[in-house]
């Protein structure tokens, strides 16, 4: 078969008026590594189930996507995470959700798929699996950036949910540079980033 | 939200998506990401998929399985079925986003009723193409 690949980073309110071009060049950036990635594994003969996993990790790793490292806040101010896997051959499927100290929940979902009788597990409990599979468990605060927390301080002010990609106006040329400044949640220093989101579509 | 379907040598389709949720949710709500037929699904007979978008709207219309189902029992090609679901169903009840999908034969489609979505796909030759906006 022609071996293929294809991605997706979210979907939202993205348009040319919202992106810098260094936003745009840092995001189209993670998006090659992630296809080079997964183009890598089925070259040399990998299944589809690898390349899959190897390649949304990549973004699971990366601030700028809504998941993994990325993953927005919950009311309460947490990042809970979703992911799911799912086989074309067997129609086995491996699923977990809301969990916050999995690092890469696609490998757990797939740990779910292969070595579990079941189909999708829950917070403490699918935790508590990924520690059993030897899965890398994080501290919460990893899953800390602090676009997605002023994220979460613009929802509570405006009192709904958000959805993934929905951006604010690029600041003009001239706009002044923002200070760093202290997490109130973490006590992290923050430095403002170049990749200034706004709302996220889940 | 992110997202990956793949076809292999072998002619073997899979799909893996994974998600951070929705900014101030609350109650332990869970999206279409996790939910097999709703954000992910694959089978060889047909495609795989992953979705992104308004959750909510995307498990109603059992977005995942409402493509492979279009495509096994109508007959529609990867590129109909997920427009259909997408342009059409999605976009009829409110929901907005997109998803990926791919059919056995490496047919991609890349539907969305957003502004925009982050996406991409490489070939077997190695060519490749990174798009973001409509």
């Amino acid at each position: 078969s022609p071996i293929t690949l294809v991605i997706h980073g979210g979907a939202g309110t993205i348009t040319r008026k919202n992106m810098t071009p260094e936003k745009e060049q840092a995001y189209r950036a993670v998006l090659n590594q992630a296809l080079q990635t997964g183009y890598a594994v089925l070259k040399r003969g990998g299944t589809s189930l690898d390349a899959v996993e190897a390649t949304v990790r990549v973004m699971e790793d990366s601030p700028l996507f809504n998941a993994g490292k990325g993953a927005v806040f919950t009311h309460e101010g947490r990042n809970e995470l979703d992911a799911s896997v799912m086989d074309g051959k067997t129609l086995k499927a491996g699923a977990i959700a809301g969990v916050t100290t999995i690092k890469n929940p696609i490998s757990t979902a797939r740990r779910v798929m292969d070595k579990s009788e079941h189909v999708m597990m829950i917070g403490p409990g699918a935790e508590a699996f990924a520690k059993a599979q030897g899965m890398e468990l994080v501290d919460p605060k990893y899953f800390y950036t602090e676009t997605r927390w002023q994220g979460l301080q613009k929802a509570l002010q405006e009192e709904k949910v958000q959805l993934d990609h929905t951006e604010a106006p690029a600041k003009p040329a001239n706009a002044p540079k923002a200070r760093n400044a202290e997490s109130p949640k973490t006590g992290a220093i923050l430095n403002e980033t170049i990749f200034t989101e706004g709302n996220k579509f889940g | 939200t992110v997202g990956c379907v793949a076809l292999d040598q072998y002619g073997n389709l899979a799909a893996g998506t994974s998600t951070g949720g929705m900014t101030n949710k609350r109650y332990g709500r869970v999206g279409d990401a996790p939910i097999i037929g709703a954000g992910t699904y694959a089978n060889n007979a047909t495609c795989a998929i992953s979705a992104t978008g308004h959750g909510e709207y995307f498990i109603r219309a059992v977005v995942g399985f409402d493509v492979s189902a279009l495509m096994a029992y109508k007959g529609l090609s990867v590129n109909d079925a997920a427009n259909e679901v997408v342009m059409k169903k999605l976009v009829e009840m409110g929901g907005e986003g997109g998803l990926i999908a791919l059919d056995r034969r490496g047919n991609i489609a890349m539907p969305f009723n957003s502004e925009g979505m982050y996406r991409g796909y490489i070939k077997a030759d190695g060519t490749s193409e990174v798009l973001i906006y409509k």
